[in-house]
């Protein structure tokens, strides 16, 4: 899914 | 962490400190068009106002080298470097570029929040800030060889998320398709560039577009 709380990429 | 993503990572960070020192070291802005790095300093300080959102002391460092890089190139184009500054090449008209992203970050988002909808403006923009760099080389029909080697290292960079994407989506059931379509469309804009950098540049020519 798409877990957009924390983006984790740059 | 994975292959794509950590080569794709440094290939972005090359692509900024081969820029930094061009100008550095030729005292030189020559070619470089100043509303693109404009463009990407906004992308970064727009994107990484979550920055408090702690994800690792990778993420933060890199997160804290793109700002600060970014703003150190628009200082040395604008300020230090500006008589070299080659500004009657660098006539993208970007509202045409800022305007857009803002209303469909606003149309188009994983949620109506002022962080996310900037965010999500920061990977529509960044995905359209190369053009008025691309633009100049177009209208100047060349580019210096550091500067195709800028170019590559930082359009590689998005192509290489794109396979990073891909791996995560097969190994951690995990994707976003709002950063892969943008992603998507900014590794396309460079298309014609990197063919042009494999046919010549690499062969020792310079980056010149047919007459």
């Amino acid at each position: 899914s798409s877990d957009f709380d924390i983006h984790d990429e740059l | 962490m994975n292959i794509f993503r950590l080569v794709g990572d440094l290939s972005h960070l090359l692509a900024i400190i081969i820029l930094l020192l061009k100008i550095w070291k030729t005292r030189s802005c020559a070619g470089i068009s100043g509303k693109s790095q404009i463009l990407f300093a906004i992308v970064y300080t727009s994107r990484y106002l979550d920055l408090p959102n702690f994800v690792s002391m990778y993420n933060t460092l890199m997160k804290i080298v793109f700002i600060a890089a970014s703003y150190a190139t628009v200082y040395l184009i604008y300020m230090k470097f500006k008589a070299t500054y080659d500004h009657n090449h660098d006539t993208f008209r970007v509202e045409f570029l800022v305007l857009p992203s803002f209303v469909l970050a606003l149309l188009i988002n994983h949620d109506f929040t002022v962080l996310e909808v900037l965010w999500t403006f920061s990977i529509y923009m960044e995905s359209v800030a190369i053009l008025p760099q691309l633009f100049m080389v177009s209208k100047t029909g060349e580019a210096e060889s550091i500067t195709s080697h800028y170019l590559f290292a930082l359009g590689s960079y998005r192509a290489l998320y794109i396979l990073n994407w891909i791996y995560r989506y097969t190994t951690e059931d995990h994707y976003d398709l709002i950063a892969i379509v943008a992603g998507i469309v900014q590794t396309v804009l460079y298309c014609d560039f990197f063919y042009l950098y494999i046919t010549k540049v690499l062969k020792g020519k310079k980056l010149q577009l047919p007459a």
